[in-house]
C-alpha cells in the first residue's frame, strides 16, 4: 500500500544522501524527519500522498545533482581527493564556502586538477544546499 | 519564500562556477 511505498522511498532517499557523504548530521536529520512523517501519515492519511510525492521529487532532484558531482569526481588525475583544493577553501562549509568560492581568484597557471577540485567543491555545496532545502520544506510540513 | 529564493540564487551561482572551472580545466 501507500505506506509501504513511502517507507521504501524514504529509505532510498536516506541511503542516497548517506552515500553522498554530506555534512555530519544531515542524514540523521533527514531520517528523523521522514520517520516522523511516516508516523504522521499512518495517523492522518491526508499526509501520505503529499509526503510520498515530495520524497520521490527529492530523490529525482538529488539523483541529478549527485550524478553531476560524481561525473566531476572521477576526472582529477592522479586520484588524490581534495589534494588540489586551494587552501582558502579547505575546511569551509555552507555560506563561508560559498563566499570563498565566489571570491576565489586562481593563478593563470593553475593546474587542471585545481579547477576540477574547485568545480567539485561547488557541486558538492550545491548538493548539500539541495538536501538542506528539502529538509527545510519537510520540516515545515511535518512539524 | 525567501529561503527558496536564496537557495535558487546560490544554486545558479554555483552552477556558473562549476561551468567556469570545468571550462578552465579543459583549457590547461
Amino acid at each position: 500500500g501507500p505506506m509501504a511505498a513511502m517507507c521504501v522511498s524514504s529509505q532510498r532517499l536516506c541511503q542516497m544522501v548517506h552515500s553522498a557523504g554530506l555534512r555530519h548530521g544531515t542524514v540523521d536529520r533527514l531520517h528523523t524527519l521522514l520517520a516522523t512523517g511516516w508516523w504522521m501519515a499512518a495517523i492522518d492519511s491526508s499526509y501520505d500522498s503529499q509526503l510520498d510525492q515530495m520524497i520521490v521529487r527529492s530523490t529525482n532532484r538529488f539523483t541529478v545533482v549527485k550524478k553531476l558531482a560524481n561525473d566531476i569526481a572521477v576526472l582529477p588525475q592522479p586520484a588524490h581527493p581534495g589534494s588540489s583544493l586551494p587552501a582558502t577553501l579547505i575546511g569551509l562549509h555552507g555560506q563561508n564556502l560559498f563566499e570563498a568560492l565566489v571570491a576565489l581568484r586562481l593563478l593563470a597557471d593553475a593546474t587542471k586538477n585545481v579547477h576540477l577540485e574547485v568545480a567539485l567543491a561547488a557541486r558538492r555545496l550545491a548538493m548539500q544546499e539541495t538536501v538542506d532545502l528539502h529538509i527545510h520544506v519537510y520540516e515545515r510540513i511535518v512539524y | 519564500n525567501a529561503t527558496t529564493l536564496a537557495f535558487f540564487r546560490r544554486l545558479e551561482a554555483l552552477d556558473a562556477l562549476v561551468e567556469k572551472h570545468l571550462d578552465l580545466a579543459t583549457q590547461v
